[in-house]
Formats: structure tokens, C-alpha cells, sequence
């Protein structure tokens, strides 16, 4: 799962 | 009606009017359009009721698996009032002679495909915006954690479509299933969009930005 870091990232942003 | 306030603006492709036409010029410009489509639609996946309830792990696993069939159906909807022509974004409509400059012919009258059916269908926005969340949901991902959580999540979304038919196709009481059967054509278009956007990434020779390479190596 590290590969997918941006994905990782926008998912956890509360927006 | 959560999903019709979930619904994203479409954005616009903004080709660089100063690089004359090729088809590096339209593979980038599709290549940058889906990248921020992507950005947009994990922003939307967030507001589908129950997702953001699913572990982020699951989340993520169905993004990796259905990403490439979401940003087709938009296409899809968006090109519905027009002829054999696709609406990648308000400001980047492709016909036959500009897919086969950008060597996407093959791959945009499969697209088209879809949009018959759709046509054919009348789909309207209510059974568009469902069958997006259907696709995510249903994205087959090997990598799911709690299926029973995945499953319930379809369960949802699969009433709401049977909930929204029976109310208001009453004509046709088998709509629900002609609109989930039309799923297997999206499933195979999308594999082959994402065929051939790995080789063009192969190639080389077209600048893609992270999001949407991390996502083709997922599916790779």
C-alpha cells in the first residue's frame, strides 16, 4: 500500500 | 438525491493553444484531464453514503479497481446529446478524425458503444449518478478486507436504484437489470483504456502526472 501514497493522502483529507 | 448533491462540476481540459496538434498533444492533454478528474472523483467517492464508513484499506482497494470505469461513465453522460462524438470536457469534444490523430479510435468507439446503449435507454441523471457509486462498489478489487461491508454498501446502492425504477419507470419493470447489465461493456472498456494508456506510459513519451501513474501501476 505504500505505492499508492497520493491516493492514501487524498482519501484521508477531510474535503 | 445525496448523490445528485455529490455530483462534481466537470472541469475543463485546457489544451495548450501555443503546442500545434499531434498525438502527444491530445494523449497529454487526456492524460492531465484524468489526473485532476481523479482528484475530483476520490473527493466525490468520499460523499457516496457508506463509503467513507468502509477502512480506508477497502476504500482504497476499490478506487485502485474501479477508478478507470468512473471517469468512463462521466465521459459517457457527458457526450449523450451528441453524435459519435465523446465530451472528454466541456472544452475537449474528440470526433473519429481527432481520435485517430491521438491513435484512440479503437478505444473511443467502444466508448461510443456506451453511449448508444445509453441513448437507446434514455438514461437519465438519477440512473447515472447511481450506477457510478454501482461501479465503485462493484469493482471486483481481489484486495477487500470486510466483505460484508462492500457487499452491504452495494446492497445500498442497488436498492436506491430499485427503490428510484420502481417509482419512476413503472413502464418497465426490468430497467434496474437493463441498466446493471450494461456494466460487463463498461467493464471490458475500461480494461482496455487502461491497456492502452501502460503502453503509451511504456512508450515514454507522454508526461503523466502522479495520481494517474500510480493508479494505471495498481491496475497494471
Amino acid at each position: 500500500k505504500e505505492k499508492h501514497k497520493i491516493l492514501h493522502r487524498l482519501l484521508q483529507n477531510s474535503t | 438525491s445525496l448523490l445528485l448533491v455529490a455530483e462534481p462540476e466537470s472541469i475543463f481540459a485546457m489544451p495548450d493553444p501555443t503546442v500545434p496538434d499531434s498525438d502527444i498533444k491530445a494523449l497529454t492533454t487526456l492524460c492531465d484531464l484524468a489526473d485532476r478528474e481523479l482528484v475530483v472523483n476520490i473527493g466525490w467517492a468520499k460523499h457516496i453514503p457508506g463509503f467513507p464508513l468502509l477502512s480506508l484499506a477497502d476504500q482504497m482497494s476499490l478506487l485502485q479497481s474501479g477508478w478507470m470505469e468512473i471517469l468512463i461513465l462521466r465521459v459517457v453522460f457527458r457526450s449523450l446529446a451528441l453524435e459519435d462524438k465523446l465530451v472528454y470536457a466541456e472544452d475537449y469534444i474528440m470526433d473519429e478524425e481527432q481520435s485517430k490523430l491521438a491513435g484512440v479510435l479503437d478505444l473511443n468507439n467502444t466508448i461510443l458503444q456506451l453511449v448508444k446503449k445509453y441513448k437507446a435507454m434514455r438514461i437519465d441523471k438519477e440512473e447515472f449518478v447511481v450506477l457510478k457509486a454501482i461501479s465503485l462498489a462493484n469493482s471486483d478489487s481481489m484486495q477487500i478486507e470486510d466483505v460484508d461491508a462492500v457487499q452491504s454498501l452495494q446492497d445500498v446502492l442497488h436498492g436506491a436504484l430499485q427503490d428510484y425504477e420502481s417509482a419512476q419507470h413503472t413502464e418497465d419493470p426490468r430497467r434496474a437489470g437493463k441498466l446493471i447489465m450494461t456494466l460487463p461493456l463498461l467493464r471490458q472498456t475500461a480494461a482496455r483504456a487502461v491497456q492502452h494508456f501502460c503502453s503509451i506510459k511504456q512508450d515514454g513519451r507522454v508526461p503523466m502526472h502522479k495520481l494517474f501513474l500510480e493508479l494505471l501501476e495498481a491496475r497494471a
